[in-house]
């Protein structure tokens, strides 16, 4: 039997001008998640544990809007969302607005396995987090200078996420 | 936001979605990342999608659970569902990418936008790794 693997690192007005010199480092991250979600599916691992592993190494790169390096809310906060899906079973997990997992899919992978329910939100995500021992950390550990100056550009010309033509998401 | 698909060597097949969503975004928004069916979907015997770009018109198609079931119910393949589905979130006025990969293993992306940061590998030894659209 094959295996297969893919991933993104979204999708947007992504031009060799935009990217200018983070080009490198931003193939190289890329090419580190490939290299964490085929080492699984090489050794006969499962599709399931393959995607959280290249997630996780996205989520942990500032380049990606994921974990640390997301997006701002308009008032300054990292608020992350997550979801993954097991094929076999249809069993499927995923969190909207958490703050503090360290890893949004390793707590959305949880709340597959852990509990009874598909989607967490919120500060009742945060607490499951805590409860089951998923990895949280400070929510100030996610913003970056980069995405504190955008939103401080954005504020600035007065406008909110919509204003912008999806520019920084 | 950033998407994984994959098949194992078992057949099975999974997807998976993380994002900080848009810079700015206000009331609690949520796009489709996190909504199964829409932003991810994954279902052996048809295919695994995750998805990223302008989330409400994402969410509106429903884009992961419509390829899926074009794929079962119309026996498309894989390019050609995605390829539709895609074109319903453009002709919303929706912009973004798909990646996505068949219950044979074909690996697959497709994007509206100037570029996506993807990769992919199979165990027939394909590895990629691309930014821009050309």
């Amino acid at each position: 039997m094959t295996w297969t693997l893919v991933i993104h690192g979204g999708a947007g007005r992504i031009t060799p001008k935009v990217v200018g010199g983070k080009e490198q480092a931003i193939r190289e991250a890329l090419a580190r998640a490939l290299d964490a979600g085929t080492a699984i599916l090489a050794n006969g691992g499962a599709a399931i544990d393959a995607v959280q592993a290249a997630i996780e190494v996205l989520e942990d790169d500032p380049h990606f809007n994921a974990g640390r390096g997301a997006a701002l809310s308009y008032d300054g906060v990292a608020e992350l969302d997550a979801a993954i899906m097991d094929g076999a079973t249809r069993d499927a997990g995923a969190v909207a607005g958490t703050t503090r997992a360290r890893h949004p899919i390793a707590l959305a992978r949880a709340v597959m396995e852990r509990s009874p329910h598909v989607m967490l939100a919120g500060e009742g995500a945060d607490a499951f987090a805590e409860a089951n021992g998923v990895e949280t950390i400070d929510n100030g550990w996610f913003a970056t200078p980069e995405r504190i100056s955008q939103l401080a550009e954005l504020r600035a010309a007065g406008g909110d996420a919509f204003d912008v033509d999806m520019k920084y998401g | 936001t950033v998407g994984a698909v994959a098949l194992d060597t078992a057949g099975h097949l999974a997807a998976a979605t993380s994002t900080g969503g848009v810079t700015g975004k206000r009331w609690g928004r949520i796009g489709d990342s996190p909504l199964i069916g829409a932003g991810t979907w994954a279902q052996d015997g048809a295919c695994a999608v995750s998805c990223t770009g302008a989330g409400e018109f994402f969410v509106r198609v429903g884009v992961g659970h419509a390829i899926a079931a074009r794929i079962r119910h119309l026996g498309e393949p894989l390019e050609g569902a995605v390829a539709a589905v895609l074109g319903e979130v453009t002709a919303l006025g929706g912009t973004g990418g798909i990646i996505a990969v068949g219950a044979d293993g074909t690996p697959q992306w497709r994007f509206s936008t100037p570029g996506m940061h993807r990769a992919r590998a199979t165990s027939d030894g394909l590895c990629e790794v691309e930014l821009f659209a050309e």
